[in-house]
C-alpha cells in the first residue's frame, strides 16, 4: 500500500492543487507560511482527523478555503486521496456498509471528504458516499489509519519526551 | 492485551536502543517500566498498568534524568523513540513535519543516514528548511504562493534553490 | 496603575505595527484590549482589566485568528511583539536562544536588519545554527565540549565553521 | 550599563570557565548538547532566577556540576557577573543591607552566587555577602533585572501568543 495522489479543493490555503506522491523520501520545501503544513493537515484530514486541535482550527469550518483579498471564500472543502498497491484479500469490507463488493479487488481506491459551511460532511470510496467508519475499518486493514508514529506534526517531536510515564504507556500501545 | 504489551516492548525497547546509539555513538539509551507513584494522599493509582521511563545517556556524559538533556539531544532521543517504533511495526507512510528544526548540521547528518534506511520500504515526506536534509531527497517538491494567499504545488530541482 | 498601562500599551501598540511592517512587508497587525468572557456559568470574571488579543494579517492573506498562522509567522509576530516591548522599554542585554529555528532564508534576512537596530543600544546574545545569522554577528564565540561533558568556551572566526 | 564578563565554576556542564561580553550582536554557536543554553542559565541564576523549572531542573542542585565518565561531580557551583557602565547616581542601596558606601561609587560591580550541594546558597556583591534582596534592588534601578523580554529560552518565544488574553496583559505589564 502506498500514497499515489491527493486533489484538494478549497481545503486550507489550496484554492485548487493536486500532488503525486513519489517513493522513497520526499522533501517538502517552501518559504513560511507557503502552505507545507496544510498539506500535511489535508492528509490527515481526508483519513477521517476529528480533532481541529490537531488541524490547528477552533471550528471545523475553518478548513474550507477562507479567500484572500482578490478572492472570494469557497463553500466547501474537498480532499480526495488515491491509495495504490492494495492487497484485496486484506481488504475486510464489513457487509453491513453496502458498499459494492468490486471494490474489494481493486488494487487501487480514492478516498474523498467533503465539508461544507453549513457543517454537512460527507465521505466517498471511488465516488461512492460511505461512512466514516467504512474508511476507518478499510485503513485499519492498511495500517494507514494508526497515528502513532504516521505523522509528527510542527513542534511536536518533543511530546513523548514530555509525556508522563502513563501517557507514554498509551502511546506506545497505540503502536502495538 | 498483557502478553501482546510486554512483547511489543522487549521489540520496542530492543529498537530504540539500537537506534539511540546511531544517534549517539557510544551513548546509552534504554526504556524501563515503572509504577505509577501513589498520589499525593496516599492512594495507590487505581492504574494497574505500569508506565515507560526513558532513561538516555549522551556519550562520556552523567546525566540524572532527560529533562537535563539539551534542545538538540531531546529531539534526537525523541526521533530515535519514532524510528524504533516504526521500525517494530511499520507504516506505509511517515509524514515529519520540520523535526530536523533544532539539530546541527553533524546531527543532521545522522538522521538523514537513519531516514534513508527507513525509507527502503516506506514512503516518507519530510518538510523541511535545510539544505543538507534536502539534498538527501529522493525527489522534491514546492509549496509556493505566487498569489498571495493562494497555495501552489511546483516541483523544485535542488540547484533551482538559492545558494546560502 | 491604570494610567501607566495605558500609556505603555499605546506606545507598544504603535511600535508593534512598526516591527510587523517591517517582517511582513504589506502586512497589517496590532493589539486589541478584550474584556474577559464570563465564565460558562454566566458569573462574571471578576478580573476588572481587560486582557490583550493579537490581530496579525500576513499580506494579501484574510486569517481569522493567529491560531492560523504558520510555525515560521507565529514566531515571525511573536519577535515583532517582543522587539516592540523591547524599543519602548528598552534593557541593557537581551539574550535569545535559538529564536531563528524556524524561519525561512528570507525571514532570517528580516529578523537580523531588525536585529541590528536594536543592537545599536544594548548587547544582544544570540545562540543559533544558522549560518546566516552568524554572519552579521559583531563577535562569534563558541561553546564545545572537546572532553565529553565538559563544555568550553573558544572564539571563533566565522571562517572557521565549515562550509554547508 | 552592560555586561562585562563572567566566570563560571561547577556550574552545569562548566567545571570551570570565563566569558568576555562584547558590544552588539554576539552570536554563540556549537554543537548539540555543548553548553549553549547553559551559559543563559548561568546568567539567569546569577542574576537571582528561583524557578527550578526555568533553569531546566528537578531540584536547584541539579546546577551543581555533576561529574562525568572521567571527573567526580563537585560540591558547589559558583557564577560571578561583572556588570560594567554603571551611573553611581543610579544606585540606590538601602541603608539596611549595611553594605559599604563605596560600592556606590563604583563603576562597576561583581555580582556572585553559590549553591553547596547541602542547599546552602550564599550572594555576594564585590565579594561582600549580601542578601538576594539587595541584588534585587541594584538590578532594579539598571534595568538588568527585568524579565519580560531580556531572556527568550529556547523554544519559548511563541509563548506570549498561545497565552490567554489576561495572561499577555500581565506579560505586558512587567514590561511596563
Ligand atoms: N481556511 C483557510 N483559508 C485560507 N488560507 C488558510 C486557511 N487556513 C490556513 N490558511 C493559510 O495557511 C497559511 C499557513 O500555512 P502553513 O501552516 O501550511 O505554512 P507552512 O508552509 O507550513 O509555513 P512554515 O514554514 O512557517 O511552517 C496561513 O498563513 C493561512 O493564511
Ligand atoms: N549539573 C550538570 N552537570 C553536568 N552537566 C550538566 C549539568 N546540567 C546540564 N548538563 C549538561 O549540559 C548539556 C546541555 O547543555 P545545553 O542545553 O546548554 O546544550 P546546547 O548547547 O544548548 O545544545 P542545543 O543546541 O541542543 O540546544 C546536557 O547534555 C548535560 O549533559
Ligand atoms: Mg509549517
Ligand atoms: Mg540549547
Amino acid at each position: 500500500m502506498h500514497l499515489k495522489s491527493m486533489n484538494m479543493m478549497g481545503f486550507k490555503s489550496f484554492a485548487e492543487a493536486k500532488i503525486e506522491f513519489p517513493e522513497g523520501v520526499t522533501a517538502v520545501v517552501g518559504p513560511n507560511g507557503s502552505g507545507k503544513s496544510n498539506v500535511v493537515d489535508a492528509i490527515l484530514w481526508v483519513l477521517g482527523e476529528q480533532s481541529t486541535k490537531t488541524l490547528r482550527s477552533e471550528k471545523m469550518e475553518d478548513v474550507i478555503f477562507n479567500g484572500t483579498e482578490l478572492r472570494k471564500p469557497l463553500g466547501m472543502a474537498e480532499v480526495s486521496l488515491v491509495i495504490g498497491g492494495l492487497d484485496p484479500a486484506m481488504m475486510k469490507l464489513d457487509g453491513g456498509s453496502g458498499l459494492p463488493s468490486e471494490l474489494t479487488e481493486a488494487q487501487e481506491m480514492m478516498i474523498t471528504r467533503r465539508l461544507y459551511r453549513n457543517g454537512e460532511s460527507e465521505y466517498l470510496i471511488n465516488k461512492i458516499h460511505c461512512r466514516l467508519k467504512d474508511i476507518r475499518s478499510l485503513l485499519l486493514d492498511t495500517r494507514a489509519g494508526s497515528k502513532g508514529h504516521t505523522v509528527i506534526a510542527q513542534g511536536q517531536i518533543d511530546q513523548i519526551l514530555n509525556a508522563s510515564p502513563q501517557d507514554r504507556r498509551e502511546l506506545i500501545e497505540e503502536t502495538a | 492485551t498483557k502478553e501482546m504489551f510486554s512483547a511489543t516492548y522487549q521489540e520496542l525497547q530492543q529498537k530504540f536502543t539500537e537506534v539511540f546509539g546511531q544517534f549517539f555513538p557510544g551513548g546509552r539509551a534504554e526504556l524501563q517500566l515503572v509504577d505509577e507513584p501513589p498520589a499525593e494522599n496516599g492512594e495507590p493509582s487505581g492504574n494497574q498498568e505500569p508506565g515507560i521511563e526513558i532513561v538516555a545517556q549522551p556519550p562520556g556524559k552523567r546525566l540524572k534524568s532527560i529533562t537535563m538533556l539539551s534542545g538538540g539531544e531531546k529531539t534526537l532521543t525523541a526521533m530515535a523513540l519514532l524510528f524504533a517504533s516504526f521500525l517494530i511495526r511499520p507504516t506505509p507512510f511517515c509524514l515529519l513535519d520540520e523535526i530536523d528544526a533544532p539539530l546541527d548540521e553533524e546531527n543532521i547528518g545522522r538522521f538523514t543516514g537513519v531516514l534513508k534506511e527507513l525509507a527502503q520500504n516506506a514512503q516518507f515526506l519530510v518538510i523541511t528548511h535545510n539544505k543538507r536534509t534536502m539534498s538527501i531527497a529522493d525527489s522534491l517538491f514546492g509549496v509556493t504562493m505566487e498569489e498571495p494567499g493562494v497555495s501552489k504545488l511546483v516541483s523544485v530541482r535542488l540547484g533551482d534553490l538559492q545558494p546560502v
